[in-house]
């Protein structure tokens, strides 16, 4: 059986509601490691990768491996019945019918019980090979959420150009054009807005904006983002969350004829 | 213009 608690119910529901626009139906694959998700858009451009390792959980146990075929507009909805500061409690039968949520609030004596009917869920899985990426770039999640934002209203695509210690962000659309340049920026006294670009070799690939933005959702979960960048193939961005747990979010590149 | 690619293009089925 599946039992994993979570201090704070916010982890939960800011993942589900970053992945919801972009994934309907997930299996979360528990088993003793943690809690995992693989599911890729209904155009496979873009896929979500989520692990939660079991030591996010205080306690974990999951003897056998289970997977719970969740819609995710329902776990969303019964997710939204959960204060933020909650203690929220995942319990679920070895072959169970139903994922059952307990939520409890520190400051009352109050208990809230869900259960969410499950789903068979036949889901493709990708194999993603370990990749050397040519470039890294770290930087605030909310400087990348309001970049991808402000270039979306000019254009569907974003080239990303990463050279020698600068990033750039250029976009052409129908009423003008757009371009963003950010360097290595480090600050003691700011940690919180630094950025590093960490390059093996000079990259520049196009996206589809409207992804990017979809992933932007995420931002509440971490104070920065990774983005991580290789000629010819998908970029990766990143959320780092506590334990080693992440959020991450593959996106295919537009590629010219 | 360039063309949306697939993940499939780049990630196997498992």
């Amino acid at each position: 059986m599946l039992e994993a608690r979570l201090e704070q119910a916010s982890i939960l529901k800011k993942v589900v509601d970053a992945i919801k626009d972009l994934v309907q139906d997930c299996n979360f694959d528990c088993n003793d490691s943690g809690i995992a998700l693989q599911a890729m858009d209904n155009s496979h451009v873009a896929l979500v990768s989520m692990m939660l390792k079991s030591d996010t959980f205080s306690p974990f146990r999951c003897d056998r491996n289970i997977a719970l075929g969740i819609n995710l507009n329902s776990f969303q909805k019964v997710l939204r019945c959960a204060q933020n500061e909650d203690i929220l409690t995942l319990k679920a039968d070895d072959s169970p019918d139903v994922v059952s949520l307990v939520f409890e609030s520190s400051e009352q004596d109050r208990i809230s019980e869900y259960d969410i009917k499950l789903m068979d869920i036949d889901q493709e899985h990708l194999g993603i090979p370990d990749t050397e990426y040519a470039a890294t770039i770290t930087m605030p999640s909310g400087e990348f959420q309001r970049i991808c934002r402000d270039l979306s209203a000019l254009s569907e695509s974003v080239a990303i150009e990463a050279e020698k210690n600068a990033v750039k962000f250029v976009c052409n659309g129908d009423i003008g054009n757009g371009a963003i340049s950010l360097r290595n920026h480090s600050s003691v006294e700011k940690p919180e807005q630094n950025v590093n670009i960490e390059l093996s070799e000079p990259v520049a690939l196009t996206f589809s904006l409207k992804y990017l933005v979809n992933f932007c959702k995420a931002s509440g979960l971490s104070g920065s983002v990774k983005l991580c960048l290789s000629n010819e193939v998908p970029l990766l961005v990143e959320y780092e969350l506590a334990s080693n747990s992440y959020l991450r979010f593959y996106l295919a590149p537009k590629i010219g004829d | 213009p360039p063309k949306q690619a697939t993940l499939g293009k780049f990630f196997g089925l498992q």
